[in-house]
């Protein structure tokens, strides 16, 4: 029964996961354009996936004031 | 600046590794700035321990988080030097930190810098090819579904969640984009790497650039 579940739930974050992949590939059809897709992370939900992997932080940084660099 | 810069074309980058279940992308990018440092310095390539700084780095939690500024810091702070990767295996989880003697052999971290490239990208573009690759702290929430190609929209720049090593820039096309190695093994996205739209600070790249120096 519990593995019922969890399938079930699996197969829903599946289908949350095309949503957005309609959503994201709406944007630019431009051929260079980044494409989104089913990948090893289709199958979590967005929370677990940035529980366990979205885990950094970033400290403040002084704006660069370095040389401008010609092109 | 040439059109096209690639650290990974002068044999100065490692291979994509895998972080796997442990919030650890920090001391990736960590790692992965020294190695190319190292590298650039005259050494050949040589894979360090991403496991020492995910214990030893008190000042981060392991696999529950941590910054790359932090963890630079902690390198410059302590002097500890990163032991090849065979000694001190990465295992995806926190451990108990070991230490090393000083007269063991690793690579210490003199210095760092730290800044925000924000609105500056061209400048950042001359840092990567005067400092070798930097590490970057990144908004990746849209990469969970990414495939490939250049990100150019809809990943914004509001929250840093995910640390980065960028090894390049290409400008030679319709769309001048930064090339970046991520640490999510080599089956996602362009073989483990992502490339970012140069210009308007796409998914925060420019927010928060170190650069380390050995």
């Amino acid at each position: 029964e519990a593995d019922g579940e969890e399938c079930h739930r699996r197969r829903r974050y599946f289908r949350d996961a095309t949503k957005r992949h309609a959503f994201l590939n709406s944007f630019s059809t431009a051929p260079q354009s980044a494409k989104y897709g089913i990948n090893q992370f289709s199958d979590l939900s967005q929370k677990e996936f940035r529980d366990l992997y979205l885990r950094a932080s970033s400290d403040r940084a002084p704006l660069f004031s370095g040389p401008k660099t010609d092109r | 600046l040439p059109a096209k810069f690639d650290w990974r074309d002068r044999a100065a980058v490692a291979p994509v590794q895998n972080q796997l279940a442990c919030g650890s992308c920090w001391a990736f990018s960590v790692v992965g700035a020294v190695q190319s440092a190292h590298a650039i310095g005259g050494s050949h390539v040589e894979l360090l321990s991403v496991q020492q700084v995910l214990d030893c780095s008190f000042k981060n939690e392991g696999c529950n988080g941590g910054s790359p500024s932090r963890a630079l810091n902690w390198l410059k702070q302590t002097g500890v030097k990163l032991v090849p990767q065979s000694e001190y295996p990465y295992k995806a989880k926190s451990g108990i930190c070991h230490f090393f003697s000083q007269s063991h052999d690793g690579v210490s971290v003199k210095s760092f810098t730290a800044h925000d490239f924000g609105g500056q990208e061209e400048a950042m573009m001359g840092q990567l090819l005067e400092r070798g690759p930097l590490t970057a702290v990144v908004d990746a929430v849209s990469w969970q579904d990414y495939q490939g190609g250049i990100i150019q929209h809809h990943c914004s720049s509001q929250w840093s969640n995910h640390a980065v090593l960028v090894v390049g820039y290409d400008a030679t096309g319709d769309i001048p984009h930064w090339i970046v190695q991520n640490s999510w093994g080599t089956t996602w996205g362009n073989e483990g790497y992502v490339y970012i739209k140069i210009g308007g600070n796409v998914c925060g790249i420019a927010d928060s650039v170190a650069a380390v120096f050995l």
